[in-house]
């Protein structure tokens, strides 16, 4: 989902 | 993960560890803003708080505390072990006229209305205008020596870098994240003039000072 995703990123 | 955002990462990396070793072997942080360090810190501290709630990866839990632990390191350097060689009179930037906007914006616009949420948006958009008393401090000052200015190149690749990840993203994932993408597009913007100067002067070999 978009939240997973978005907090993969540093 | 693309190409694009693991050269951000390590860009970041890059700048981080560039600023802790200059200011180690100089044994001074004159030059340096110690806000802007210290806003970085709150920065990664607010944003990472989700390393006690999720797991995501080795990479992402590695990197999260490197950059959390540095950036503490720099912030005890500038005000503890050097700080004789501390320019506060030039680091005069007032800096709750940014975190008092930023805050009131994470409370107005964010993905959801929690604790975490807000915290990690309030990051966001901090970082995006984190370094501005640095830039102060230089336009202050009038100059800039060079090592602080790979720090600042590569800051602001790390930036660049993210912007072509996310239309990477939006193209090969269909994800975007609006939050930030603005913010990230405002914070590379804020290094575009430093851009110019980095090459028209700094890679010549020339030293980075601004006209009287």
């Amino acid at each position: 989902n978009n939240q997973q995703t978005r907090k993969d990123e540093l | 993960m693309n190409i694009f955002r693991l050269f951000g990462d390590l860009s970041h990396l890059a700048a981080i560890i560039i600023l802790l070793l200059k200011i180690w072997k100089s044994r001074s942080c004159a030059g340096i803003s110690g806000k802007s360090q210290i806003l970085f810190a709150i920065v990664f501290t607010t944003r990472y708080l989700d390393l006690l709630t999720s797991f995501i990866s080795l990479y992402n839990t590695s990197m999260k505390m490197i950059y959390i632990g540095c950036s503490y390191a720099t912030v005890y350097l500038i005000y503890a072990k050097f700080r004789a060689t501390y320019d506060g009179n030039h680091d005069s930037f007032r800096v709750e006229f940014l975190i008092v906007p930023v805050g009131g914006l994470a409370v107005l616009i964010n993905h959801d209305f929690s604790l975490l949420e807000i915290l990690w948006t309030f990051s966001i958009y901090l970082e995006s205008v984190a370094i501005l008393p640095q830039l102060f401090m230089i336009s202050k000052t009038g100059e800039a020596e060079t090592i602080t200015t790979h720090y600042l190149f590569c800051q602001g690749l790390y930036r660049a870098l993210y912007l072509i990840n996310w239309i990477w993203r939006f193209y090969f994932e269909g994800f975007f994240d609006m939050i930030a993408i603005v913010a990230g597009v405002v914070q590379t913007i804020l290094y575009c003039d430093f851009f110019y100067l980095y090459v028209t002067k700094v890679l010549k070999g020339k030293k980075l000072s601004l006209p009287a």
